[in-house]
């Protein structure tokens, strides 16, 4: 299972939320306007949140991200 | 088996009931205005909560999330 | 596999049954109107019953619950 | 695998009949006008007899039970 | 795998034929019109032999049963 | 994997083959006009034979059986 | 997996090849015009042959067999 | 996984060609016009070659062998 | 998994190429025009080249082989 | 899974980010106008960032990847 | 998983790139203008690079390869 993540501006950040008994940060990783990230879940990774503009192509459906 | 969540005002609460014998939180994660949260059900959550003006979008169709 | 309940009212009830020889009540939770719950069937959960008018969304179709 | 029961009328009844070399009733669940049971095939549950005024939602199609 | 079976008149007959070497009957039902019966294919029963005024909701299609 | 016999006259007659090496008769079922029967393939029963005028239905189609 | 055939002639016949280093037959079936064989693939046959007026459903169409 | 090949005129040829580091024939079966061969892939034929004039169904469309 | 060719042309060359940390041919087929071969992904062929004029039916389209 | 990723433009940009606890660049492929590059999830790569004028083609829809 | 390259023009490349830690070349094919190659992922080969004026027929579409 993956999605993408398409950043519309500069400073997108997809984070990482760990798996298990705990909900923190495993990993933040930051897009600039353009860039396309595509990312699975895993081992590591049960819910990612996406702050910033953005498109994320998913499974069920495409998803607008941001304050519009 | 994931749902994305995006939220259409701010305090929007996603929460994680634990799996097993008991029905507890496990974690509460709030998103603001334009956030989308993508997660999954996992050893640890078996159920989710969702409480604020927001879309929810699962396999089963998008649903609504708020007082309207 | 999960279903979705959208509580159309106040006090929304689902409640999830035993999964085994017994069939009795594990958990209950309440929904205000406007609130969402999204929960799988588990080792522990393998029925569950709904009160109160709500809209669940399945596998097998959208099904109106509620009086009216 | 599960079905979606949804009474149409109070008292309807869903028995769940035991898997195995024996058939009886493992269980008997009334639902009251309005109210939705969610229920999967189990260990325990291997078939069900539906009485009473109701909706069933099922993977085959949508059945209605009852005496019209 | 299900089948459902919906009686449209009483004393409707669902006999299941029980898996192994041999074949006899395992256990019988009865419906009354109106009534349901949602049956799997078990470790105990992998034929079923149904008499009387039904329909009957399969995979492959709606099959009618009776004398018409 | 199940198929759905129905007979249209009385005396429609299904015959279970032997799985394995030999191919030999394990059970002869004997339908009469308007019941149903529902069969799947088991570790005994790698085959059928049916006579008589039915209709049978399958994951490849509706078959018409029957001299016409 | 299992293939459909219909006569539609006397006489018509199915061949289940040996699966293995070997092909030789393992068993032959004569069908009467209006007859229907349903088989499987199994550990024993891995191939079939069919000679005569017939109509075969597969998962790939259906075939006419025949010399018309 | 299996095709089926309908024979359009006489001494059609199905050959199989084995699995494994070598790669020769395991058997030639001939098919006169109007019949009809239906064959897996096995443990033993991992490659099928056809020769004249026949029909060929297959998951990826029904193809025509020959010199037409 | 298993492609289709049809050789639309005399010569043509299927050839089979090695799994493993080599790449080089284990086999190569000729076809003459009208000739079908059908062959499946094995332990010993991760890929196939072909040469000369031929259509080449697989999951993922038709495509059509050769100088044109 | 895998996705294709063809570049418009010179010196586009393929990371594939590591499984696991640690999220840091396993290799960074370039690719120049015209090319194409197949990339599955691996053992390895959980997770790609692409930067530059191209076309990104996936199981969720295509994706244009850029400043543009 | 496979997909399939027809080269367009003479000398059109396709790469293999290693499965692992590392990620370097494992194969180089070359193509001349008509030629079609079909290849898996495996074991050993989690990447492609493709260069020149060609076709590829993937899962998510066809792809068009080259400078035009
Ligand atoms: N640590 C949590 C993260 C999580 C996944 N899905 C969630 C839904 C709601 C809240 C938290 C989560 C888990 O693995 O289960
Ligand atoms: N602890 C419960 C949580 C749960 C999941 N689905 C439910 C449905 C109804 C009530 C509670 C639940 C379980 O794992 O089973
Ligand atoms: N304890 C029962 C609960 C149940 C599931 N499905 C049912 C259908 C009918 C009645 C009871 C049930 C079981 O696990 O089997
Ligand atoms: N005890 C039976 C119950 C049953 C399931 N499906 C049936 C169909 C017909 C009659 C009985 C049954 C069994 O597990 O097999
Ligand atoms: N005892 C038989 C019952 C059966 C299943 N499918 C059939 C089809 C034809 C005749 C008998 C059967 C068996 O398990 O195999
Ligand atoms: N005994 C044979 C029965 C059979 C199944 N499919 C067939 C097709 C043709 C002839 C015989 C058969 C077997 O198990 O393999
Ligand atoms: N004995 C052969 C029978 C066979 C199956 N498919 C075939 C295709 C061609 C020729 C022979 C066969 C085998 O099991 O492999
Ligand atoms: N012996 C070869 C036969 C084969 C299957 N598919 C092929 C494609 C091309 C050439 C040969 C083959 C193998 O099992 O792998
Ligand atoms: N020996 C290589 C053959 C191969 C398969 N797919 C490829 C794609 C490109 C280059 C080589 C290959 C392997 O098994 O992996
Ligand atoms: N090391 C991380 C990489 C990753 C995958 N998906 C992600 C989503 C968000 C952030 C990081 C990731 C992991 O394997 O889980
Ligand atoms: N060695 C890398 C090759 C690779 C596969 N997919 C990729 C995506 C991006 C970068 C490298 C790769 C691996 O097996 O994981």
């Amino acid at each position: 299972e993956y999605v993408i993540i398409r950043a519309l501006e500069d400073g997108v950040t997809i984070i990482g939320l760990t798996r298990g008994k705990d909900t923190r940060f495993n990993h933040t990783e930051k897009l600039d306007r353009g860039e396309v990230m595509i990312c699975q879940f895993t081992e590591h990774t049960s819910a990612m949140k996406i702050r910033g503009k953005a498109e994320i192509y998913t499974k069920h459906g495409t998803v607008k991200c941001g304050k519009d």
